[in-house]
C-alpha cells in the first residue's frame, strides 16, 4: 500500500 | 529537502522576481503573456487551498504566500496599472487560454488519486501548470526582439521544471514508497515544452546573438 501523499512540494 | 528541490524553488522564485523587476522598474510588460500569467495565478490558487489547513513548514507556507501574492500582483499590474498595461501586446497575445482550462479540469475529474474537492483541485493545478506556458511560448515566437529579461524569465521557469525532475529522481531513490505518477508525468510534459526554447536560448548565448525564435 502507498502512504499518504506528502504535499510538501510547491 | 534536497539540493535539486531547493535549487528548483530558488530558480522559480528568481523567475518571478525577474518578471516583477521588469514590470515594476521599467513599467513594461512587453513580450509577457497575460494569458500565461492568469493561468499561473489560477494554478497557485487551486493548488494552495491547503495553505491554512495543512502546515508543513514555515518555508513551505512562506513560499506559497510569495507565489500567490506575486502571481496575482503581476496580473493586476498588466491589467490595471496605467503605464504597464499600455506596453501589453494585446494583439500578439491571442492564445485562447480558456481552451486549456476546461480539458485540464475534466482530466482532473477523471484522473486523480482521490475524488475529493481539494485533491481534484490540486490535480487540476498540476495539469494546468504543465500547459500554462504555451501562450507565453507562442508570444515569444511572434516577438521580433525578445528582451533579455523576458528571455531570462522563461529560461528560469524552464530551469525550475528541470530541477524538479532531478529532485523527483533523487527522492525516488532515497525515500521509501515515493511514487507519484500524476505530478511526474505532468511535470515531464511541462519540461518538454521548454525544450525548443532552451535550444534557441543556448544557441543565442553560444553565438553571443540576440535571442530570436523561428516563426
Amino acid at each position: 500500500q502507498s502512504p499518504p501523499k506528502p504535499k510538501d512540494e510547491l | 529537502m534536497n539540493i535539486f528541490r531547493l535549487a528548483g524553488d530558488m530558480t522559480h522564485l528568481a523567475s518571478v522576481l525577474v518578471l516583477l523587476l521588469k514590470i515594476h522598474t521599467i513599467k513594461s510588460c512587453a513580450g509577457i503573456s497575460l494569458k500565461t500569467q492568469e493561468l499561473f495565478a489560477i494554478v497557485f490558487a487551486s493548488r494552495y487551498l491547503d495553505i491554512f489547513t495543512d502546515f508543513i513548514s514555515l518555508y513551505n507556507t512562506l513560499m506559497k504566500l510569495i507565489f500567490l501574492g506575486s502571481s496575482f500582483s503581476i496580473v493586476w499590474y498588466i491589467r490595471r496599472h496605467k503605464l504597464v498595461r499600455r506596453s501589453y501586446d494585446k494583439d500578439q497575445d491571442t492564445f485562447r487560454h480558456y481552451f486549456l482550462l476546461l480539458p485540464c479540469f475534466i482530466l482532473a475529474l477523471l484522473i486523480n488519486e482521490k475524488f475529493t474537492f481539494k485533491e481534484v483541485m490540486w490535480t487540476f493545478s498540476l495539469y494546468l501548470e504543465a500547459v500554462a506556458i504555451l501562450p507565453q511560448l507562442v508570444l515569444l515566437q511572434r516577438t521580433k526582439n525578445i528582451d533579455n529579461l523576458t528571455g531570462q524569465y522563461v529560461f528560469l521557469l524552464g530551469a525550475y521544471r528541470g530541477l524538479y525532475i532531478l529532485n523527483w529522481i533523487y527522492r525516488y531513490f532515497t525515500e521509501p514508497h515515493y511514487v507519484h505518477w500524476i505530478p511526474w508525468i505532468s511535470g515531464l510534459v511541462q519540461t518538454l515544452l521548454y525544450a525548443d526554447f532552451f535550444y534557441y536560448y543556448f544557441e543565442s548565448w553560444k553565438n553571443n546573438k540576440k535571442l530570436q525564435l523561428p516563426a
